[in-house]
């Protein structure tokens, strides 16, 4: 059996906003470690791996690896109905059906259970090895929302270069160009507001921006994101779950034919 | 022209 208490249920809230556009169905996999997620968008050009690590949890139960294939937007739909001050309980029978989303108000005066039917999804796991980046941008998570934004209304596109200068994000479109440079800096009150570029390489390469943009959903998870690149590899974005976990995407770049 | 490439060209199932 399982059952993981969550007692910042606004996390997993924010989890699923942050996914649900970008994958429709997914297996959500329980183990001693934690309960996790790697899914691909329909067109395989983005993937999604969220980790949330058992020892984040303030109870944590499970007792045999499971595997529980749900419906993200049927899902986001229960948790919508939770609280955002809620502590969330995730609870299964092995090789039950379902899965129970328990709600309990801070105060306890309130608890809700909603029971939500599992679904059977082949399950593709993509090995991705851990790799050594050419470059790794950590900026501030709003900052780099505002630029895809702003960016993607100009082009569908976006170059994101790296080099001793700082990250450069370009896009061109019909009605004309837009080149936004990001300079390192140390901000001495706040570690968040920093942008800090390591560099082997000078990388760049170019990603749709509208992927870029769905991934910003996870903006709400973190005060910070980071962009890992290497030549001719996805790039990976990643937002940090405060104590417990990451969310990070990664996007296939467009290559010159 | 730009080609889109996808995740499987870059990681394998495993």
């Amino acid at each position: 059996m399982l059952e993981l208490r969550l007692v910042q249920g606004s996390l997993l809230k924010k989890v699923l906003d942050a996914i649900k556009d970008l994958v429709t169905d997914a297996n959500f996999d329980c183990s001693e470690s934690g309960f996790s997620l790697q899914a691909m968008d329909s067109s395989h050009v983005a993937l999604v791996a969220l980790l949330l690590r058992s020892d984040g949890f303030e109870h944590y139960r499970c007792d045999r690896n499971l595997s529980m294939g749900m419906n993200l937007t049927n899902m986001s739909k229960m948790l919508k109905c939770a609280g955002n001050d809620d502590i969330i309980t995730i609870k299964a029978d092995d090789g039950g059906d379902s899965v129970t989303f328990m709600f309990e108000s801070p105060s306890q005066d309130k608890v809700s259970d909603f029971e939500m039917k599992l679904m059977d999804i082949d399950s593709e796991h993509l090995g991705i090895p851990e790799t050594e980046y050419h470059a790794i941008v950590k900026m501030p998570s709003a900052e780099f929302a505002r630029i895809c934004r702003d960016l993607s209304t100009i082009g569908d596109t976006v170059v994101i270069s790296v080099s001793k200068d700082g990250v450069k994000f370009s896009t061109s479109g019909d009605i004309g160009s837009a080149n936004v440079v990001c300079r390192q800096n140390n901000s001495v009150d706040n570690k968040d507001n920093e942008t800090v570029i390591e560099m082997n390489e000078p990388v760049s390469l170019t990603f749709a921006l509208r992927y870029l943009n769905s991934f910003t959903k996870a903006t709400t998870l973190s005060n910070t994101v980071t962009l890992s690149m290497s030549k001719e590899l996805p790039v990976v974005v990643e937002y940090k779950i405060a104590e417990i976990g990451h969310i990070r995407f990664y996007l296939a770049p467009k290559i010159e034919d | 022209r730009e080609t889109q490439t996808r995740m499987d060209s870059y990681y394998h199932f495993s």
